[in-house]
């Protein structure tokens, strides 16, 4: 922030976005037409917006106080600089990697996938979206609805996406998620190996409980 | 089951296709596919019951057991690739669960190759390659984690003995917390603040003997032990340690940056990140670990989803696939997005690591700030949001999801571990912060 502040800032692909001129609104009119490229652009500014605020009340609280005290009174903005920071480049990451998917069945769902995970961080962080009107209330409407029609979108293949990390039974060591979904008999099987259910009378029996009731 | 079945069959892709773009490519499905038959192959390489019903001796001793076997068989992967090969063949074996071997190939092995100059290498490298011994490394203190800064242990060069003399001055000195210490390892790789004429010149890494090689009973001017059961990772002997004015020579300091002359005279690092380069990749392992972790969780969560049927949502139409309601939808799918991103991005930074070591080779540190801020917070977020979402699966699974037949507990209870080691997550967010407010 310093240096881009300063004019000289020699910034690596990572960084870059902190060099850029901030934009006044998001582009999108509908979540169907929310491209890539405007995804980032808006993840971009949320987060160059974090960094140089967390800057300017950094440098308010140096002013007004010493250099490590001002650090500690600006920190919770600063590590929302840093969550910002993440966001961005995971979902530039996951946009960058799906948009290499050759075949269409599968970058279909992983589409809806990026969409999922990009409309799911933009509600959470809704305030940081809607401030200075940067989305609107239609748009942010519409990142909802986006959230739903993917919902539905994955659900016929919600199984098939978890069964693509190729997790074997003997890897995965769960009950519950066996692959062929047996699972109440094998819950059954698994209770009992309790060291509990090794005599059918536990000594604590004899011990206290069977005293208790006599008394 | 019938629900599953009709799952598989309305997906609307080739999983074999997919999984090959998750993993880069359909040769590394053949692989883990071999290494899979493999290890299901060697009854020594399996539990004799579930781990779950061990007590907490009987599970030390199994995982000791364990690692011996699957060194003995680490000729059958390609270990150059231990992001991909060593990761799955590890967990096939241990489960999610640490071995007294753990740091050893993870921390202490890496250290010495990325922090030891030429004559150190030639020294150590086979010795540990080979399990000549079994070390770990020792940062974290009793009263200090991430804040490497205020470190207590010292390391007081003696020049008349050409040694250092390791103490931990106060209680809250004591190494606290490093995996295998306490009962398995006998060298450690200690990080203590370094005197010499006189003057701190900060932490830095020292390779020590803690244990007898023959009689593995800690050596005079060593307290060593574990530091008792835990939340999760309960086969680890996770250790203390405390030092009584305990000498080491002065080639067992890692010398490739800072350098202590016989004489006492200190050489500082060409760049103050130089030895950044084991956390980044440890990093990446992480990040790609916890990827793991939560595609896990969501595995189970979506399958047990389908065959789960529980109330109606059409009056008298019958018990439906609990997938089927929205509000589960919408506690499984984010996460299912995560999971898929949060390994990208773990191949992502694996790629750019690589990079930035091979420019470091040819003394080039451009890009190493920016890779070790973003390693910094892409741990951070990513373990707390893993953590969160595997937390989410294991709720949407009803009571089932709180036994440990899920493997629910098991898998929050390795992930959410990741919030705090290897630097605490708010810690790290204000290490890239920082980076970031320079910039």
């Amino acid at each position: 922030a310093e240096e881009v502040r300063g004019g000289k800032a020699r910034l690596a692909a990572i960084c870059e976005y902190l060099t850029k001129p901030n934009s006044l609104h998001s582009r999108f009119t509908s979540c169907s037409d929310y491209s890539d490229a405007d995804i980032i652009h808006d993840f971009e500014h949320i987060a160059r917006k974090q960094v140089f605020r967390a800057y300017d009340v950094l440098k308010r609280h140096r002013r007004e106080t010493s250099a490590e005290e001002g650090w500690n009174r600006a920190s919770i903005e600063l590590c929302k600089a840093s969550r910002a920071h993440v966001r961005l480049y995971l979902v530039r990451t996951f946009l960058e990697k799906v948009a290499t998917a050759k075949d269409a069945s599968i970058r279909a769902p992983l589409t809806d996938l990026t969409r999922l995970y990009a409309f799911d961080l933009i509600t959470t962080s809704l305030g940081e979206f809607l401030k200075d009107g940067f989305i609107s209330d239609a748009q942010s409407d519409e990142i909802r609805q986006g959230i739903y029609r993917c919902l539905q979108r994955l659900r016929p293949n919600a199984v098939s996406l978890v069964d693509s990390w190729d997790f074997d039974d003997f890897e995965l060591h769960s009950v519950l998620g066996r692959r062929d979904g047996n699972v109440y008999p094998a819950l059954l099987e698994w209770a009992q190996m309790s060291q509990l259910n090794k005599t059918e009378v536990l000594p604590t029996f004899e011990k206290y409980l069977g005293p208790m009731m006599k008394e | 089951n019938p629900d599953i079945t009709k799952e598989r069959l309305a997906g609307t892709f080739d999983i074999r296709q997919m999984g090959s773009f998750l993993y880069g490519g359909d040769e590394v499905l053949q692989r883990r596919t071999k290494i899979l038959e493999f290890v299901k192959s060697i009854p020594e390489l399996h539990d004799p019951f579930p781990v779950d019903f061990m007590t907490r001796e009987e599970r030390v001793e199994n995982v000791a057991r364990k690692v011996v076997a699957m060194t003995n068989y680490v000729d059958f992967i390609d270990t150059s690739d231990f992001f991909g090969e060593g990761m799955y063949f590890q967990r096939l074996i241990m489960r999610r669960d640490l071995h007294p071997l753990s740091l050893h190939f993870v921390m202490f092995l890496p250290t010495i190759q990325g922090q030891g100059e030429d004559d150190q290498l030639d020294e150590w490298l086979s010795l540990v390659a080979a399990r000549g011994i079994i070390g770990t490394y020792a940062q974290t203190e009793l009263g200090h984690g991430t804040n490497l800064k205020n470190l207590e242990t010292t390391a007081t060069y003696d020049p008349k003995t050409e040694e250092f003399v390791l103490h931990s001055p106060t209680i809250t000195s004591a190494k606290w917390w490093p995996g295998a210490l306490g009962k398995s390892s006998n060298y450690a790789v200690v990080v203590a603040q370094l005197y010499t004429q006189g003057v701190c010149r900060g932490p830095h890494p020292f390779i020590v003997q803690i244990r007898d090689l023959e009689t593995h009973k800690p050596l005079k001017g060593i307290r060593v032990g574990d530091i008792g059961p835990k939340f999760g990772f309960n086969s680890a002997d996770n250790g203390f340690l405390l030092f009584d004015n305990y000498r080491i020579p002065r080639q067992n300091m890692l010398m490739r940056y800072s350098k202590v002359e016989k004489n006492g005279t200190f050489i500082a690092p060409k760049h103050s990140k130089l030895s950044y380069g084991t956390m980044v990749f440890v990093r990446s392992i992480m990040v790609k670990d916890q990827a793991t972790f939560l595609a896990e969780a969501v595995c189970i969560a979506i399958r047990y989803s389908a065959i789960r049927r529980q109330g109606e949502i059409e009056p008298g139409a019958g018990e439906v696939q609990i997938l089927d309601y929205q509000t589960q939808q919408f506690r499984l799918f984010p996460q299912l997005a995560r999971a898929f991103a949060f390994m990208f991005a773990a191949y992502e930074i694996r790629d750019l690591h690589m990079k930035v070591s091979e420019q470091l080779t040819e003394g080039n540190v451009d890009l190493l700030p920016e890779i070790h801020a973003l390693s910094s917070g892409l741990k951070a977020v990513i373990t707390w949001e893993a953590a969160q979402g595997i937390e989410q699966c294991r709720l949407a699974c009803g009571g089932h999801g709180y036994s440990l037949a899920s493997a629910f507990p098991d898998i929050y209870t390795f992930a959410v571990a990741g919030c705090t080691y290897e630097g605490e997550n708010i810690v790290l967010l204000l290490q890239m912060a920082r980076f970031l407010m320079k910039a």
